[in-house]
């Protein structure tokens, strides 16, 4: 089983992300944060749950069951909204490649 | 995450990507993942569902709970503002998607998500878990991959091809009545790229360039109907209504199918039997033996009024060996098609049975083939209320098929009737409690 596993765990690895979404001076509130696809590097595109947005829509949650709603412009969201996405680096990019040998898991301060 | 242990992902012991600002560009849903779920979960049983990452007993405002259910299926594309660094990295899409339909259920996939999301991504950015597709409503997928709150918006890839996106987690915990289901709802991907095509095309002509950055679809094209072929065992695993309750069977005959006792306890009672494949029957049946209430061995025979034409009956295993990594690469996967025995109706209207893939935690993973035997039950916590289901009670089929075989020969009931006199040891292991080592003193 190990073998099938070897690149699709490497393609999941460099897709995936993490995305928090937090509010502009008021750090307290929040971050709300969520896993996502990157889509694409360069331009930066990402896709991830849309769960994390709800608190900051204009017009409250009711607005994503509206009957025929199927998608919301990028500004349906309040002002405030501060997004951040993060990222494991690639293999080839800079401070990539591979270092074999190294433990993989380290244990830093969370 | 229960996976091999193979070589190290290239991205682990250095640090993380510094975070990178981003803009929200479209907040997208897909229209027939909502009609599914509706469909699915719509109806008046539906307030015992909860889709919600908190467990049952943490305080979750009602509107809170509103909140997520609404925004379940919808997911967010988001513009990140790169540095000169990230400028120079390699451009393309870094995915492939795989069209809908194009994974047959029982495949096995991998979730790549982080747990508690960006809580503390140094440790748990991208961890994988590995599963099956267990079960397909359309875009609505199952998966039996565990999957842990953060993990939402996490991709669902296959093995074959390679690191192909099938899905998107929509929520990793689904609760029925308080208890944990274990299967995590995905989003399938293929439709919701073609909703965000759709949707960018039509928010205004300078996002179309974003349209062709969306990942393009590889392998079988678009329209076939979904492959729900699986192996021809699964064939054997039955759906049996008594009244109110139903849950899974076995049919070990034409006429003959093995259930949980807690499914049809009484013995003469009246139960349907449904079956999917080769095609959709219901037939009557009676029930000809239950075991005791105290009887370890959770089991019914059910006496069928018709034949299950063309239902392959599964060829008992006759040897049992514990498992071992060092078996794993000659072991037989072992698979598990069920219908929520604990009479749960999830995608009741499909009346499929669900698969998942415990290989890595059944008692055995030795390389022999054939139907090992009958899970009757998950272990519960009663402390916590949590329910284990991938942690179950089984009966190994060398334990039943003597008796099976002598009834289903002769009609004559005395090999069952000997299950209710199981061994102490069986029933320790049962109750999940040591033998007292002395009897209770009495308080007078």
């Amino acid at each position: 089983m190990g073998k099938q596993w070897g690149s699709a765990m490497r393609a999941a690895e460099q897709a995936g992300c993490v995305v928090s979404a937090s509010r502009a001076g008021r750090p307290e509130a929040g971050p709300w944060s969520c896993s996502g696809v990157i889509l694409s590097r360069s331009p930066g595109l990402v896709l991830c749950h849309g769960g994390i947005f709800v608190p900051y829509l204009r017009a409250g949650s009711e607005v994503l069951t509206t009957a025929g709603a199927a998608f919301l412009p990028g500004d349906s969201c309040s002002d405030d909204l501060r997004l951040h996405v993060q990222w494991a680096p690639t293999a080839a990019g800079p401070g990539g490649g591979a270092e074999r040998g190294r433990p993989g898991l380290c244990t830093p301060q969370c | 995450a229960g996976l091999e242990p193979g070589p190290p992902a290239p991205s682990r012991g250095r640090p993380l990507q510094p975070r990178l600002p981003a803009e929200l560009l479209l907040l997208l849903s897909c229209p027939a993942f909502w009609a599914h779920f509706a469909r699915l979960f719509g109806d008046e049983a539906a307030e015992q569902w909860r889709f919600s990452s908190a467990a049952p007993d943490d305080e979750v405002s009602e509107e809170e709970e509103a909140d997520q259910l609404r925004a379940l299926g919808w997911f967010a594309l988001l513009g990140v503002r790169l540095g000169q660094e990230e400028v120079e990295e390699e451009r393309g899409p870094v995915v492939a998607v795989s069209p809908l339909g194009a994974v047959a259920k029982g495949a096995p996939l991998l979730v790549c998500g982080s747990p508690f999301g960006a809580f503390c991504p140094d440790i748990f950015l991208n961890t994988l878990s590995c599963g099956v597709l267990s079960n397909v409503a359309g875009p609505l997928l199952l998966t039996d991959a565990r999957c842990l709150p953060g993990t939402e918006g996490g991709g669902v890839f296959t093995a074959r091809p390679a690191g192909s996106l099938v899905a998107l987690v929509a929520a990793p915990l689904c609760w029925k009545a308080g208890e944990w289901v274990g299967f995590t709802l995905l989003c399938a991907a293929a439709p919701l790229f073609r909703a965000a095509r759709d949707a960018l095309r039509r928010l205004r002509p300078s996002a179309a360039a974003l349209a062709a950055l969306m990942p393009p679809e590889v392998g079988v094209p678009w329209g076939l109907p979904l492959r729900d072929s699986g192996p021809l065992w699964a064939a054997a695993a039955v759906l049996v209504e008594c009244g109110t309750v139903w849950g899974s069977g076995v049919a070990v005959a034409p006429r003959l199918v093995v259930t949980c006792r807690h499914v049809s306890p009484r013995e003469a009672a009246r139960v349907l039997v449904r079956s999917t494949t080769p095609k959709s029957v219901a037939i009557w049946g009676r029930v000809v033996f239950a075991t005791r209430e105290s009887c370890p061995y959770d089991i019914a025979v059910v006496s069928l009024e018709e034949d299950l034409d063309d239902v392959p009956i599964p060829v008992p295993a006759e040897h049992f060996h514990e498992g071992g990594w060092h078996a794993r690469d000659a072991a037989d996967h072992v698979c598990c098609a069920q219908r929520l025995q604990w009479g749960t109706p999830l995608l009741q209207p499909l009346r499929k049975p669900p698969w998942s893939w415990i290989s890595q935690s059944i008692t055995d993973s030795k390389a022999n083939r054939g139907w090992k035997g009958i899970i009757t039950s998950n272990t519960r916590d009663n402390n916590t209320g949590a329910t284990y289901p991938h942690l179950n009670f089984s009966i190994p089929i060398t334990v039943l098929q003597p008796a099976l075989q002598q009834y289903s020969q002769t009609q004559d009931l005395g090999g069952l009737r000997e299950l209710d006199c199981a061994a102490e040891p069986v029933r320790v292991v049962w109750r999940l409690q040591r033998p007292l080592a002395e009897a209770p003193r009495s308080k007078l």
